[in-house]
C-alpha cells in the first residue's frame, strides 16, 4: 500500500515535470534556487535561457577557442586521450578596456599596445592557474618574420577603481620570450604565467595590463615584408586552469591511478603483515616489479 | 539391470505435447535486456545552442531492459541483486522490486560554452555519458 501510494506520487511528480521547461527540472524541491548548488555545467545550464543575457564574445576569440577545443576533444566531444596536459578548463578573456589599437612599428618592429583591463570574475575559487599567455592575433594581411626574436615588458597596474587605499607603483617585469608562431592561426602567444599567478591565487578579479614587446626582426626578411603595414589586435588573455571541484574531469589522475599496480588480497592494510619490515619488503618487491 | 535400461528406453523422452521451442525459450535471454541506448540531443533543440559551442550533438545515452536471473556474470552485480532478485520473483514481500538497470561506468564530455560576460570557457566535465550498465 505504502508503495503503490508512493509510485503514486511519483507518476504525478513525472507527469509535472515532463510539461516543465527543462531548465527548471534543475530548480530544487520546494521551488528554492538550486543554482547556487548545482555544478559549474548545470549552472551554465541554469542561467543560460532564462539567466541574464549573455555579452556576444569576440569572433576571433571565438575562432581560437574552437580550433583549441578540435585539438582536445571529438567530436562527440569526449576529451582525446593524448592529451598529456594537467588543465581541464581554458578560460579565454578579451580586454574589456583598451585606450587604442596596438601597432608594430616598421623600423624597430616594436608592438606597442598600452592598457588592457582583464575581468576574470568567470574564475572561480577552485580553479587553479597552471599557466597564462596574453594571444596576439595577426590579421591575414601581416606577415610576422617567423624568425623574430621578442622581448615583452608587461606593466602591471592597480585599477584606478580598486579598493587599495594606496596606489602602489607600477611592476615591471621584462620576459625574454619566444612568442609561439603557429602559422596555421598567425597567433603570438606571450607567456606571462609568472606574473598573474600570484594574483590569480590572490583572487585578484581585475587585472590592468599595460604590455610592451620589441621584435627585433631577422635581416634576411625580404624588404617587402618588412615595410608591409601590421596593425595588431590588442592581445586576449588565456588561463590554463585546474578545475579541482568533482564535477570536473581529472583524466590525468584517473591515468596515474591506472599505473599504480593493483594490491593483492593478501596485502590489504596494515594488519594483513603486522610487522613493517614485512611492508618494507613487499614495497621493495613491488618497486623491483 | 539391463530390464530397468531397457524399459527406461521404451518410455517416450517427452510427453506428446510437450513444445521443444517452448521448453528452449526458458534459456533464451530476454528480448528487452537491460542494455545501454543511444538518446542524440543537440542543445540547438533546447534552444541553449547560443552559448554552448561545443559539441553540437550531446549523446548521454541510458541505461533500460530487464535484468535476467544471471546478473552476476554478465553485469559483475554483487550477490545482493541475486537475492533481491529471488526476493521479488517469490513475492516474499511485495513492496520489494525487481533489480533495476543502470548506468555503471561513464566517459567525460569537453563543453565549450560563452559566458554571460562575453569570456569563452573550455571545460571538461566528468561522469557525463553512459558507457556501461550493469543491475542493482
Amino acid at each position: 500500500s505504502q508503495a503503490s501510494r508512493g509510485e503514486a506520487q511519483i507518476a504525478a511528480s513525472a507527469e509535472l515535470e515532463s510539461e516543465a521547461e527543462p531548465w527548471s527540472l534543475l530548480q530544487l524541491p520546494g521551488g528554492r534556487d538550486g543554482s547556487s548548488l548545482l555544478s559549474p555545467f548545470f549552472k551554465v545550464l541554469y542561467d543560460g535561457p532564462g539567466g541574464a543575457p549573455r555579452l556576444q564574445p569576440d569572433s576571433v576569440a571565438l575562432r581560437y577557442m574552437k580550433r583549441l577545443y578540435k585539438a582536445y576533444a571529438t567530436k562527440e566531444g569526449i576529451p582525446k586521450s593524448n592529451r598529456s596536459h594537467l588543465y581541464n578548463t581554458v578560460r579565454l578573456f578579451t580586454p574589456s578596456v583598451q585606450h587604442k589599437q596596438a601597432s608594430v612599428d616598421q623600423v624597430t618592429g616594436a608592438m606597442r599596445s598600452v592598457g588592457l583591463l582583464f575581468n576574470l570574475d568567470r574564475v572561480t575559487a577552485v580553479e587553479h592557474l597552471l599557466k597564462s599567455v596574453l594571444l596576439y592575433t595577426f590579421n591575414d594581411s601581416v606577415s610576422l618574420p617567423s624568425a623574430a626574436q621578442c622581448v615583452c615588458h608587461l606593466v602591471l597596474k592597480e585599477p584606478e577603481s580598486s579598493s587599495t587605499t594606496l596606489p602602489r607603483a607600477p611592476h615591471s617585469f621584462s620576459f625574454e620570450s619566444q612568442p609561439v608562431f603557429r602559422k596555421k592561426y598567425k597567433w603570438v602567444e606571450v607567456d606571462v604565467t609568472t606574473l598573474l599567478q600570484p594574483l590569480v591565487a590572490s583572487d585578484k578579479r581585475s587585472i590592468h595590463v599595460s604590455v610592451n614587446c620589441t621584435c627585433v626582426k631577422d635581416q634576411l626578411q625580404a624588404p617587402s615584408a618588412r615595410d608591409s603595414p601590421c596593425s595588431l589586435v590588442p592581445p586576449s588573455l588565456l588561463l590554463y586552469l585546474n578545475d579541482t571541484s568533482t564535477h570536473a574531469y581529472h583524466g590525468w589522475y584517473s591515468l596515474h591511478h591506472k599505473r599504480s599496480p593493483p594490491q593483492a588480497p593478501g596485502r590489504r592494510g596494515l594488519s594483513a603483515c603486522p610487522t613493517g619490515e614485512e611492508t618494507a619488503k613487499g614495497a621493495r618487491s613491488r618497486h623491483r616489479r | 539391470g539391463k530390464e530397468a535400461v531397457s524399459s527406461e528406453l521404451q518410455k517416450p523422452l517427452a510427453p506428446a505435447s510437450f513444445n521443444l521451442s517452448e521448453y528452449f525459450r526458458q534459456f533464451l535471454f530476454p528480448q528487452n535486456e537491460c542494455e545501454l541506448h543511444d538518446f542524440r540531443l543537440s542543445f540547438s533543440q533546447l534552444k541553449w545552442d547560443s552559448w554552448i559551442v561545443a559539441p553540437h550533438r550531446y549523446n548521454p545515452r541510458y541505461c533500460k531492459g530487464d535484468c535476467p536471473r544471471a546478473v552476476g556474470h554478465r553485469y559483475g552485480s554483487p550477490v545482493h541483486t541475486m537475492v533481491q532478485n529471488i526476493i521479488y520473483e517469490k513475492q516474499l514481500d511485495d513492496s520489494v522490486p525487481r533489480p533495476s538497470c543502470v548506468p555503471a561506468k561513464y566517459s567525460p564530455l569537453s563543453v565549450l560554452t560563452v559566458e554571460p560576460d562575453g569570456s569563452i570557457a573550455y571545460k571538461e566535465y566528468e561522469d557525463m555519458i553512459a558507457t556501461k550498465c550493469t543491475c542493482r
